[in-house]
C-alpha cells in the first residue's frame, strides 16, 4: 500500500 | 514604500489563478529583488514557491522589505476587474494595512482604481536548500497538463518512471490502466515543443493525482514546464515566466 508523504518530511521550518 | 507595476495585467491574474486553488493566504514578500511568496497546501503535501524578478515589472520600487499579507480569493475578485491588456500596478505604503491595485487602460484614458484589505498571516517558512535530483525533464507544459488529466480519470496516484530514453507516466486503478510513454527529441523550429531528459539515475515515482492537477494549471505561464526528480525528495515541478518562476514541490507518495 501506498501512502502520501508530507513536506515536513523532506524540508525544515525556519 | 512599493510600486509594481506590469505592463500586462494578465501575467499576474495568470500568475495567481494557478495556485490560488490549492493555497488560500499567502504572504507576498516585496523586496529590490522583486516579489516572492511561498506557500503550502493545508494537506502539507504540496509548496508553492513564486518569484518574479524585478525585470518582469515595467516599473518596480520596493524602498525596504513589505510584506504583502493576501486572501487569494479576494484578490482575485479584484484582479478579474482588470482587463488583460490593462497596465497593472501595485502600490503600498511601508508597513500597510491595504495594498492599492491600479488598472489603467493607456488607449482609453481609462484608469481603475481598488483598494485590497491586506491580512496578518502567521506561516512558518519551509527552508528548501538545494536539492540534489536524479532525473531532470523538459516538455510541453500542455502535453504534461493533458497526460495528468487523461490518467487522473483512472486513478487518485500517477507513477513517473524516467530511464535514459522514456519517460513514462501510469495510472491503474478499477476501471482499468493507462500509461503514456514519451521520448526525448528537439523540434529545432519549435524548441518549446522539444523535449529534453537528462539523468544520473534512473527514478520511479508516485504522486497524487489530485495534486498533479493543481500543478497543472500553472501551464498558462509558460510553454514548457521542467520536472526535476528523485527518489529521496520531494519532486520540482517548473514554470518559467519572463522573469522568475513558479515552482510546485510535491511530496511522493511510498510504499509503506
Amino acid at each position: 500500500t501506498f501512502k502520501q508523504s508530507s513536506l515536513n518530511r523532506f524540508f525544515k521550518k525556519t | 514604500m512599493l510600486e509594481a507595476k506590469f505592463t500586462e495585467a494578465g501575467l499576474f491574474k495568470r500568475i495567481i489563478d494557478s495556485f490560488r486553488d490549492c493555497v488560500q493566504l499567502i504572504n507576498f514578500n516585496c523586496s529590490e529583488k522583486g516579489i516572492a511568496a511561498q506557500a503550502v497546501d493545508d494537506s502539507r503535501v504540496l509548496l508553492v514557491s513564486l518569484s518574479i524578478n524585478v525585470e518582469a515589472f515595467e516599473e518596480f520600487r520596493a524602498d525596504r522589505n513589505i510584506v504583502l499579507g493576501c486572501d487569494l480569493t479576494n484578490l482575485s475578485k479584484i484582479l478579474r476587474c482588470g482587463n488583460n491588456s490593462d497596465n497593472l500596478t501595485l502600490i503600498a505604503e511601508d508597513s500597510p494595512d491595504s495594498i492599492l491595485i491600479l488598472f489603467e487602460d493607456t488607449k482609453r484614458d481609462r484608469v481603475s482604481e481598488y483598494s485590497l484589505k491586506l491580512m496578518e498571516i502567521e506561516t512558518d517558512f519551509l527552508e528548501i536548500s538545494d536539492m540534489k535530483y536524479e532525473s531532470y525533464i523538459t516538455m510541453p507544459s500542455a502535453d504534461f497538463a493533458k497526460t495528468v488529466r487523461d490518467l487522473s480519470q483512472l486513478s487518485d496516484s500517477i507513477n513517473i518512471l524516467v530511464t535514459k530514453d522514456t519517460i513514462k507516466f501510469a495510472a491503474e486503478g478499477d476501471i482499468g490502466s493507462g500509461s503514456i510513454v514519451v521520448k526525448p527529441f528537439t523540434d529545432l523550429d519549435h524548441p518549446e515543443n522539444s523535449i529534453k531528459v537528462t539523468i544520473e539515475k534512473p527514478v520511479d515515482l508516485r504522486f497524487g493525482a489530485k495534486y498533479l492537477n493543481d500543478i497543472i494549471k500553472g501551464a498558462s505561464l509558460s510553454d514548457t514546464i521542467t520536472i526535476k526528480l528523485s527518489e529521496e525528495a520531494p519532486a520540482l515541478f517548473q514554470f518559467d515566466i519572463s522573469s522568475g518562476n513558479l515552482q510546485f514541490y510535491l511530496a511522493p507518495k511510498f510504499d509503506e
